[in-house]
């Protein structure tokens, strides 16, 4: 018999202190929804996904709502479910207008043959699945576009300091 | 990026990982968290792990199995995640964090970054913190 436990995280990253409390309030509320789960009976699947989903709607983390933009201002979500005791596993990659694709890539995992599904494909299975799409709007905050503003400023200040260039083209990065 | 791990009561394990990215990453770049063995990996023989950080770096180093195959030589959770992190930092430059738990309910968090939000409850005590 095994003492059950649920582990969340927010996210290793330089956390600025403005967001401090909020991510911790984010964390510990996620562990209760997850232990919840487990302790009325759910499995620890259940657990793990109902967790992931209370971080997915948080917009203060990174992933759901509240997820960082590309360069050219849209959202693509990745996510991974895996079940310890058979070893399935589900995922999505750059998937677009869902508020959770972390329940996309749980249905990945029981409905297909599959690991991942990425991009439009994974769009379309999820529609097909029933999983609601919403408008990319919901999904972005603006703290995230005042992140991307800033870091598009920096690039190019940076790159005409040092390169006395015209603008650098959109270059793909990191 | 944010995750979790559980293991119930029979000892079965699970993980799930979900992330929107990078800022300004390029439209199609997928990071290590839908990678099985990099953002995240679970087998009841062990345990299971979630990861967040430089995704391209988790990817290399393949974090969520190089954990779980740390554990698996009966290194506590926490230094198989120590690990983990500082052969990514050593071989590839790179840096993150990660949350485990064993198939026997031991804990384990760390990162190698500034600051990881983590929270975990057993026994119905809640344990958490960001530094």
């Amino acid at each position: 018999m095994v003492e059950p436990v649920v582990v969340v995280h927010g996210g290793a990253w330089a956390v600025p202190e403005e967001l401090w409390d909020e991510s911790l309030q984010g964390v510990k509320a996620a562990a209760r929804r997850g232990y919840g789960v487990l302790t009325a009976g759910g499995s620890s699947v259940d657990a793990a996904e109902a967790s992931v989903v209370c971080l997915e709607d948080n917009p203060v983390f990174d992933a759901g709502t509240g997820s960082v933009l590309t360069f050219d201002e849209q959202v693509e979500m990745d996510a991974i479910i895996i079940d310890g005791t058979t070893m399935e596993a589900g995922a999505v990659g750059a998937i677009r207008n869902v508020l959770n694709p972390v329940k996309v890539a749980r249905l990945v995992m029981e409905k297909t043959d599959h690991i991942m599904l990425v991009g439009d494909g994974a769009n379309k299975f999820a529609a097909a699945h029933g999983v609601q799409e919403v408008d990319p709007e919901v999904l972005i905050t603006s703290l995230a576009r005042q992140t991307l503003a800033k870091y598009k400023k920096y690039t190019s200040t940076v790159y005409h300091l040092f390169n006395k260039t015209e603008k650098p083209e959109t270059s793909g990065h990191e | 990026t944010v995750g979790c791990v559980v293991v119930d009561r029979e000892g079965h394990t699970s993980c799930a990982t979900s992330t929107g990215g990078i800022t300004a990453k390029m439209p199609g770049r997928v990071g290590d968290t839908p990678i099985v063995g990099a953002g995240g990996f679970a087998d009841d023989q062990v345990g299971a792990v979630s990861t967040t950080g430089h995704g391209e770096a988790i990817m290399k180093a393949c974090l969520a199995r190089h954990i779980t195959s740390v554990m698996g030589t009966g290194e506590s959770v926490k230094s198989s995640i120590q690990n983990g992190l500082a052969h990514m930092e050593s071989r590839i430059k790179g840096f993150g964090g990660a949350i485990a738990v064993s198939c026997k309910g031991e804990v384990g968090t760390h990162f190698s970054t500034p600051r990881m939000t983590w929270a975990y409850i057993q026994a119905g005590k809640l344990h958490y913190g960001i530094h």
